[in-house]
């Protein structure tokens, strides 16, 4: 429908803001690059309700040597 | 530790698949795991039932989501064994768990080791060689808008809410990067991958991390 399309329009522009954003602090050749993929019609809730639903369980530090920081 | 490794380049990394609208990344993190701990031990690489594992274990959640850590807990608990995937196809919907004989072919976890290797991500690397590809569950929050190279920045550690599959590493240029599947398509990213910095527990790629042992 065309509520349906205006609301993708949407959310494809704010991704684009998002994107610029994010692109703002990838300065070195190799940095990461945000644009436009298959996600950029999907508002941000609808991303995480589809795609980000897993969890974690606690689990124990690793007990071998400190090799960092 | 050798400065880059690749279980891709050792046949032990079945490709990209796609999880569809269906939240199953936990489930596809653990299946990929088992897959390549089964090439790794001398099998010839196949790619096991992911719908099997998002419709039997019960205590996650199927598409509504799930933990990694679960599913291999109930791997381990019940020794259900992974039916090749084209003997139960990916629907991408959660459905009645298929019942297999114990006598039916198919791979068997016999034990995992899930830790936190927050600060140690040197120790981790250590563990993907000797264990292969790692299970971890990261915060991918921005990923919807993500197209290719080394996350650096804008990826918490603890809130964790995506599960993938860590198959190498390469310290060999000026960014040292995990190289990480992803189950959301070869579009999607380097090619189904995502490449991610290593040190400072970017993505919480460290807080949650299980090795499969077969």
């Amino acid at each position: 429908s065309s509520e349906e399309l205006n609301r993708r329009r949407v959310y494809f522009q704010d991704a684009r803001k998002r994107q610029a954003y994010l692109n703002s602090f990838s300065t070195a050749p190799q940095s990461a690059k945000y644009g436009i993929n298959q996600f950029s019609d999907l508002s941000q809730k609808e991303f995480r309700d589809l795609y980000l639903r897993a969890s974690a369980d606690r689990a124990p530090h690793f007990s071998g040597p400190k090799t960092e920081g | 530790l050798p400065a880059k490794f690749d279980w891709r380049d050792k046949a032990a990394v079945a490709p990209v698949r796609n999880q569809q609208a269906c939240g199953s990344c936990w489930a596809f993190s653990v299946v990929g795991a088992v897959q390549s701990a089964h090439a790794i031990e001398g099998s010839q690489l196949e790619q096991l039932s992911v719908q099997q594992v998002l419709d039997c274990s019960i205590k996650n959640e199927g598409c509504n989501g799930g933990s990694p850590v679960r599913a291999l807990n109930w791997l381990k608990q019940t020794r259900v064994k992974l039916v090749p995937q084209s003997e139960y196809p990916y629907k991408a919907k959660t459905g009645i768990c298929h019942f297999f004989s114990q006598s039916h072919d198919g791979v068997a976890v016999k034990n995992f080791a899930a830790h936190d290797f927050g600060g140690q991500e040197e120790a981790m690397m250590g563990q993907l060689l000797e264990h292969g590809p790692l299970a971890a569950v990261v915060d991918a929050v921005s990923w919807q808008d993500y197209q290719g190279g080394i996350i650096q920045h804008h990826c918490s550690s603890q809130w964790s809410n995506h599960a993938v599959l860590v198959v190498g590493y390469d310290t060999t240029g000026d960014i040292p990067y995990w190289i990480v599947q992803n189950s959301w398509g070869p579009t999607w990213g380097n090619e189904g991958y995502v490449y991610i910095k290593i040190g400072g527990n970017i993505c919480g790629i460290a807080d949650s991390v299980a090795a499969v042992i077969l």
